[in-house]
Formats: C-alpha cells, sequence, structure tokens
C-alpha cells in the first residue's frame, strides 16, 4: 500500500486517483476546481482544493510524505513546473508528470520529473498505426525496434496458412501466440491455418514486421 | 494508400494527421484555430481553418469522398458530435471519434461513430497499472480477462529462475517470451535465470497474473 498525491484532476488525474484507490493506496488529490474535487470527494482518499502556484498549500498538506507524486496538469505549464519542482524539492521520490508537447516534456525532465507521459500524443501515434495497419489491433515495444504485434485476422486471410503468409512476404516474423475463439495456444505450430477473428502474435524487428503486413 | 479527413489538430489530431501523411496517406486537417492550421501546412497534404459546425465547410471540402474521418475534438462536444454526424451522413465509412468521458464515448457511438477512443482516459488506466505494478511495463489484453505482459526484473529478482517464480505464487501463467539484453528468445525454458533488466513477457487470466505479481 503507498502514498499517491495527484496534482491535477481533469480526465487523466481523476483516472489515476480513482483507479490506485480502487487497488488498495492512499490517494491524496489536489485540484483548483472546486467542482472536480467534490465529485473526487467520496471516490478517493482525500480530495482537496487547492492552487499548487501557492508553494503553502503543498507545505500544509505535507506532501513530502507521499511515496508518488503524480503532476497531472497539460495545458498550463507554468502550474505543472512549479509542481513537479515543489514535489522534487520536497523530497518526492517518484514524480510522473503529463506534458502536453515534446518542448514541456523536456522541461519537465529537466526539472526532476522521473518520468514523462504524453497521452494524447502516445495514443494519436497509437491510433495512427491501428489507421495505417487496420489488421494491428495492439502492440508493445521491446525497445531496439522490435516489436510484439497483436494482428486481428481479417476476412481475405480466412483460411490462410501461418507459415506460408511468413513465406510469401519473406519477412522474418516469428508466431508467439495464437486465440482463436476462447483457445490460447503459447506455442503454436506455424502451419496452423487461420480463421477471421484469430488473434495472431507475432515477434519481430520494425521493418519486418511492416514487410509482413504489407504483404497481407 | 488512404483519404483521411482529420478534424480537430489539437496534440491527438496533429499527431494522427502527421503521423498518417509521414506513412503516406492523404490527410485533410481541419481546425478553427489558424495558429494551428498554419504550423500544419507543410506537414501534412492539406491543412484548412474552418468551423465545423457550419455545414457547409465539410461540404465545400467534399468530405464525403475520404476513406476515414477522426474527430479529435475533446472539449467542445457539441462541435465533436456535429461533426461526427456529418461525416456519417456525407457516407465516410469510418469515423473514429475521441471521446473525453464515458458519456460523451455513448452519446458519439450512438451517433455513429464507428470507434470511439479516450485518450487521457486510457493512459490514465495504464499509469495507474504501472504504478501499482511498478515490475509491469506494459500489456495487452486479448479479451476475455486473458492479458499478455512484459514485465521488467527488478533487483531483488535478479537471479530468481522463472519457474520457481511461478510456483511459489501458484500462478497459472506462462513464460512466452524473454529477452536478455539484446537476445531475444521466443520460446524459452521455464527453468531460465532472470537477470535485473531482462524483459519478461508472460500471458494468463488477469487474477492469475496478479497472484503472479503479487508474490514477487
Ligand atoms: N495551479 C493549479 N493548481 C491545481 N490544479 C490545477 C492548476 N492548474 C490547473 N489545474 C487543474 O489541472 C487539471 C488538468 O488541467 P488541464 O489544463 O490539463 O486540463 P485537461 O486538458 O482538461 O485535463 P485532461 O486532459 O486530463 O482531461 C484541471 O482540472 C485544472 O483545474
Ligand atoms: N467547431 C470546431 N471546428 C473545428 N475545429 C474545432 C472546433 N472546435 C474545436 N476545434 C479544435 O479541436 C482541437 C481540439 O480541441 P480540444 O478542445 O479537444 O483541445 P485539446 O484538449 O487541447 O486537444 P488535445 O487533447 O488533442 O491536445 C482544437 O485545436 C480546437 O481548435
Amino acid at each position: 500500500k503507498q502514498q499517491f498525491v495527484i496534482i491535477g484532476l481533469g480526465v487523466f488525474g481523476e483516472t489515476i486517483a480513482t483507479e490506485l484507490t480502487r487497488m488498495g493506496h492512499d490517494v491524496l488529490g489536489i485540484d483548483t476546481d472546486e467542482v472536480k474535487v467534490d465529485r473526487l470527494a467520496e471516490r478517493i482518499t482525500h480530495a482537496v482544493i487547492g492552487d499548487v502556484t501557492d508553494e503553502s498549500v503543498l507545505d500544509e498538506l505535507n506532501v513530502g510524505d507521499y511515496d508518488v507524486g503524480v503532476v497531472a496538469i497539460g495545458r498550463n505549464i507554468e502550474a505543472a513546473i512549479l509542481a513537479t519542482m515543489q514535489l522534487r524539492d520536497r523530497g518526492v521520490k517518484k514524480v510522473w508528470a503529463k506534458a502536453l508537447t515534446n518542448q514541456h516534456h523536456r522541461i519537465l525532465k529537466r526539472l526532476g520529473a522521473t518520468r514523462v507521459i504524453g497521452p494524447e500524443f502516445e495514443m494519436g501515434a497509437h491510433v495512427a498505426q491501428e489507421l495505417h495497419y487496420p489488421m494491428v489491433n495492439n502492440y508493445i515495444g521491446l525497445g531496439e525496434e522490435e516489436f510484439i504485434v497483436e494482428l486481428i485476422v481479417s476476412d481475405n486471410l480466412d483460411g490462410c496458412q501461418m507459415d506460408a503468409l511468413i513465406e510469401k512476404a519473406d519477412a522474418e516474423v516469428e508466431l508467439v501466440l495464437l486465440k482463436q475463439g476462447k483457445t490460447t495456444s503459447t506455442n503454436p505450430s506455424s502451419d496452423v491455418t487461420l480463421h477471421k477473428g484469430n488473434q495472431v502474435v507475432l515477434v519481430g524487428q520494425l521493418d519486418e514486421l511492416r514487410k509482413f503486413a504489407d504483404h497481407l
């Protein structure tokens, strides 16, 4: 069980605050907006009206005692900057911050944010990939351009064999998991026949995965 | 190559528009904000100043000819609603829309959005999971409460054997991929010794994965 302070209770901050509370942690939420604070009063440990650009606010709340701080203010970069600095100055070890743009990202990192997240940017990139490769349902980056990708088999691939598809694309990708209906096989043989709606999980280098996807 | 119309060029819309253009598609971007439109003029196929609550704007741009429409307006729900309806009325087959809240999500779905995305909500849920389970780096939901999860081995698990950890937790989870340094093995033996920083990919039911994570 940890203690979290969430500064900024827009959709992003509120979601983090309520989810962490639901999972059993102590969560303090701070926002200038009374409506948002009231709405959360019953759903998180403590919801407080306060302006973080006022240093006394965070002092009175003893934020230095918290394990983790999350700065969930996007547009008001000055408030996000001040909140990040104040949390770090008071000794909060882990401070995650939301950033709207790449520039804000670099600023917050330099001011001590342990990690910076760009929800609109990251989801935008995700959506673009899904629109470009409609068969891609989800993916995980493993670093060094290597990805795990989940594809949903479309109509036109119904009845195809996996290894035939890999061979035709001449792509270095591997099948690691296959879910057909409710049955998941974690070591599927590559000559398996695919059916519409099946979930195919592959791993490979980005170029090879693209090569594979372009030949579908 | 497809034709996309992106309505709303905030961070989310702009990211989608620029990424799709970079991947070779035709992209029309529309926004009321001249500054945003100018900034994108050189980076997407067409960037146009326009207010989508004015029906003539979309008519003049022949949006009916586009394959896909993305409504990337979050706060102005009325504009998002009108944009969604107008795209569908003009025959755009695939319309994806951003929604800030669950209520907006249901409204946009009912008005014909093919798919609704909540970037702040989805990333908020993601961040909460990562804060609750610090070893979890990423995950993919396969449906029916089944997940693929990527963990990063922490200090205290350095030198542990995978099967010993699974046994100790008495959890029904399977090791599907292991990345140690730059080497990825897609069919790792479960008695493998883990080292700090290794990337471990497991699959299992949510309860079993939690059971495993709680025993780490
Ligand atoms: N100085 C401040 N002190 C405390 N809270 C603040 C301060 N400035 C802004 N906030 C709060 O931070 C929250 C998030 O601000 P932001 O401008 O990013 O809104 P948003 O884009 O609607 O958020 P989200 O994208 O998470 O829905 C708002 O609820 C706002 O009231
Ligand atoms: N009627 C409209 N016609 C065209 N564009 C609009 C209209 N209303 C809002 N927009 C544009 O939609 C974009 C996104 O609006 P929103 O209010 O969601 O801002 P945002 O939260 O800053 O976006 P993001 O979270 O993507 O950064 C803005 O650039 C805004 O100018």
